[in-house]
């Protein structure tokens, strides 16, 4: 995936069950962002694969005040990536019976 | 570390903890 400068990764394993996964995300390299950010550390956060769309959680996290309103399409892209591998992954492995 | 919980009017819970150190890139 490209390198956005936010990072995000599974809070914790994925057992290919779940709809709802725990998700984390921090900022990398903030010069990569457009407006000035405020270092908070990790946010951690449930997603719904099968519900959500990254760009909402994004919007969310500006609403909640961790991003500048200019960056939610940097950070909604960052979850869209790690989601769609966890997907891919998902769909390559299928949960054992 | 310490950790602090923001959630959004929509419900959704952010649980916010320092970064390991090792984690972030170097300046």
């Amino acid at each position: 995936a490209e390198d956005t400068g936010v990072r995000v990764e599974l809070a914790e394993e994925d057992d290919g069950r779940k709809a709802s996964i725990a998700l984390k995300l921090w900022v990398e390299d903030p010069r990569k962002l457009k407006g000035k950010y405020k270092d908070a550390g990790a946010i951690e956060f449930t997603f719904d694969l099968e519900k959500e769309v990254p760009e909402g959680v994004a919007q969310e996290m500006v609403e909640s005040g961790f991003f500048h309103e200019s960056d939610a399409k940097i950070v909604g892209k960052s979850i869209r990536d790690r989601v769609a591998l966890i997907k891919w992954r998902r769909a390559r492995t299928p949960p054992s019976a | 570390g310490a950790t602090t919980q923001v959630v959004h009017s929509a419900g959704r819970r952010f649980i916010v903890s320092p970064v390991p150190e090792s984690r972030l890139k170097e300046p």
